[in-house]
């Protein structure tokens, strides 16, 4: 299995179309890191990203220096993975 | 493995080999009304099974409803499960589903990528394509929700192999998408069409791949807009409801388009919940809830069927 320690999501609320764009530009600077959960859809709408913990500093920093609006959805990816498998184990027994 | 429905818990999450084993002795314990279907193999040959739910008849108009092509997305799986229970259990107590069932059937495909869904249980939690390689292709996996042949290759998808929508390389190119494909034209009576997905609660129908409206786009909205108040009812969950494209975003060779370009008429996607804190990792305690307050809508999708078959 493969382990998400530190991964976080970040929730972004671009605030105009201008916004929308520099999130799409994300997955082309840092391909095959960024997953939108959400993808940039319309201003109205958040986008959400996980992004891995390794891409953090830089991507908040990215985020930040564009006026990006963010909150963190979830902190740790990995402790609700832990949870939804020991939520399953103990179903099973 | 569990040797009973009974003792299967609805409100948890479970691995292929549970939901496959669930699928026979459901279907094993309502014989009368349900059977089992392989409509196909998976790109890893694993089995693609659909649920008929029929109280006779032959060819009869009927309802799909497929749920888990976008692997990760779990809590579909499980609501997909507990719809099946839903409708043996109301079949002869709830009056609307009686009289839908006396005149038309309904299919279940519960997973409907069943190796992505493998995968996010061995390998990749949050894995969402398929598993389809091919020689000199670097990445793995077609997005099965951009692999039909309506507005295919359209803005909203992409050609590289790499990207979470990769489309693949030609119209039903995956086998799990050509599977269901074969069997709906086969099948030629189908009338609706539900696709279940995971998260952003949204009640969409199409297009995708166009900005331009359907034709039957205020027949389509003013259903949506019943389902999504009768949904709303059950739990206080608020669903957005439109057109893919008006509503969401630009995305092409979608299920709902081709479903809706071979004329079904009332072809729709549901985006469930995640009430805005955990994305696709929803806990198990949030199935039923979430599996109770789409039935309703669901319910109401089919009702208008039954009052409007074309």
């Amino acid at each position: 299995q493969m382990n998400f320690t530190g991964d976080q999501v970040l929730r972004v609320l671009a605030k105009d179309e201008k916004q929308l764009s520099l999130l799409r530009d994300l997955e082309g600077l840092k391909p095959q890191k960024v997953d939108f959960w959400r993808g940039p859809a319309r201003p109205s709408l958040p986008v959400d990203m996980r992004v891995p913990s390794s891409e953090l500093k830089d991507v908040k920093a990215y985020l930040e220096s564009h006026g990006l609006a963010y909150s963190i959805m979830i902190k740790d990816i990995q402790v609700l993975l832990d949870q939804e498998r020991e939520a399953m184990a103990k179903s099973r027994r | 493995l569990e040797r009973s429905t009974s003792s299967f818990s609805y409100s948890s999450y479970h691995t292929l080999e549970e939901i496959y084993s669930w699928m026979d002795n459901f279907v094993t314990e309502h014989s009368d009304i349900v059977s089992k279907i392989q409509i196909g193999h998976s790109f890893e040959n694993r089995s693609i099974l659909v649920l008929k739910f029929s109280t006779g008849g032959s060819q009869r108009p009927a309802i799909w409803m497929d749920t888990g092509i976008h692997s990760r997305e779990w809590v579909t799986h499980a609501t997909g499960i507990w719809t099946a229970k839903k409708i043996v259990s109301e079949y002869g107590e709830d009056r609307i589903l009686t009289n839908i069932l006396m005149s038309m059937d309904i299919f279940m495909e519960i997973v409907s990528n069943p190796d992505g869904f493998a995968f996010t249980h061995s390998m990749n939690r949050l894995w969402r394509k398929n598993k389809s390689n091919r020689r000199g292709i670097f990445c793995i996996g077609v997005d099965l929700n951009r692999n039909w042949r309506s507005g295919f290759g359209g803005n909203g998808s992409n050609d590289n192999p790499c990207s979470e929508t990769y489309r693949g390389p030609y119209p039903h190119s995956e086998p799990e998408v050509a599977a269901i494909v074969d069997f709906i034209t086969a099948h030629g009576n189908i009338k609706t069409l539900i696709s279940i997905h995971s998260y952003s609660q949204m009640l969409m129908y199409p297009y995708g791949h166009l900005l331009e409206p359907v034709s039957n786009q205020e027949e389509l909205y003013n259903l949506a807009k019943d389902a999504a108040q009768a949904l709303y009812e059950v739990h206080g969950i608020k669903y957005i409801y439109g057109s893919v494209s008006s509503t969401l975003y630009m995305a092409s060779g979608i299920t709902v388009d081709w479903a809706y370009d071979n004329g079904i008429k009332y072809s729709f996607s549901f985006e469930l919940r995640d009430t805005g804190r955990y994305g696709f990792l929803l806990p198990a305690t949030e199935i039923i809830p979430t599996a109770q307050e789409v039935w309703m809508a669901i319910r109401t999708i089919m009702k208008h069927t039954l009052n409007h078959l074309y």
